[in-house]
């Protein structure tokens, strides 16, 4: 009956991912390795492309600041897309058995902790060594290109890629996923809650990869990682904040970032 | 709480990405 219960916690929780996650990993490599036929992403190769594919960004209702400077344009579509990432994720975590029950100063605190670090984990299915799926999978933006962009945004991507393309070989499922992402969110709370959800990713860990030895000591390996990347990542933002006069960070994303390690 | 007010509004209810 116990193993019952985890299974049917495991099912909610793929709901719910594929309710607010449409861009699932199954769908994403589908589009990296060109299964999807006419429908191919526009590649983001270099500075010309930018511009031209702004309309793909615009279409998903991506808000603008008026900027002349492409790459300031480009980082305000990306602040855009994570402020609107970091609503879906705040859905997906209310759908966690427990969590809308626990008090809402813990919940913002699970939140404003755990939030990077899923956004992190969810990216890794959109990117390959090559380069990455943005604005829902309708544009790949190549890595040469992100490493071509001019100081400090040249450094912010390529940790991520490193990190992703290790993190792919896990070669975790969707479902494995959903469970993966509701432990990171929890992973700061005291009740009983988090054990009943790694718990559950265990299991279905065991029953989805048979052959892959200590997988589950594995993915919360990658928990550590993440740490680091998003100690890195804030400490970035807060020093583009200090360089780039011109450029303002997202409230949603400065509230989130502030005091945060 | 007023540090976090985008975030209290989201967990207590949906807000859309134009409001954000």
């Amino acid at each position: 009956p116990e193993a019952a219960d985890l299974r049917s916690l495991a099912k909610l929780l793929l709901e719910s991912y594929l309710k607010y996650f449409p861009l699932t990993k199954a769908k994403a490599r589908a589009i990296l390795s060109g299964k999807t036929g006419d429908n191919a992403p526009f590649v983001y190769h270099d500075m010309k492309s930018l511009p031209e594919g702004e309309r793909f960004i615009n279409c998903v209702g991506l808000v603008q600041e008026p900027t002349d400077e492409v790459q300031l344009r480009f980082f305000y579509s990306c602040q855009s897309r994570s402020a609107e990432a970091v609503r879906e994720v705040t859905e997906f975590a209310k759908s966690i058995p427990g969590f809308v029950g626990l008090d809402l100063n813990d919940q913002v605190t699970l939140l404003k902790y755990g939030v990077i670090e899923v956004l992190i984990i969810m990216w890794a299915p959109l990117m390959n060594k090559d380069g990455t799926l943005i604005s829902y999978g309708q544009i790949f933006m190549t890595r040469e290109f992100l490493k071509s962009l001019r100081k400090p945004f040249c450094d912010m991507m390529e940790p991520k890629f490193e990190f992703s393309v290790k993190f792919n070989t896990l070669e975790l499922y969707d479902s494995d996923m959903a469970l993966f992402l509701a432990v990171i969110i929890l992973s700061g709370a005291i009740e009983e809650l988090p054990e009943t959800v790694s718990t559950s990713l265990e299991l279905q860990l065991k029953l989805n990869h048979p052959d892959s030895l200590q997988l589950f000591a594995k993915v919360l390996q990658k928990m550590t990682d993440l740490r680091q990347i998003v100690t890195d990542h804030v400490h970035l933002i807060q020093l583009l904040k200090k360089t780039e006069v011109d450029m303002c960070l997202h409230p949603l994303l400065q509230e989130i970032m502030r005091d945060l390690y | 709480k007023e540090k976090h007010k985008i975030l209290h509004r989201l967990l207590q209810n949906s807000t859309s990405p134009v409001e954000l």
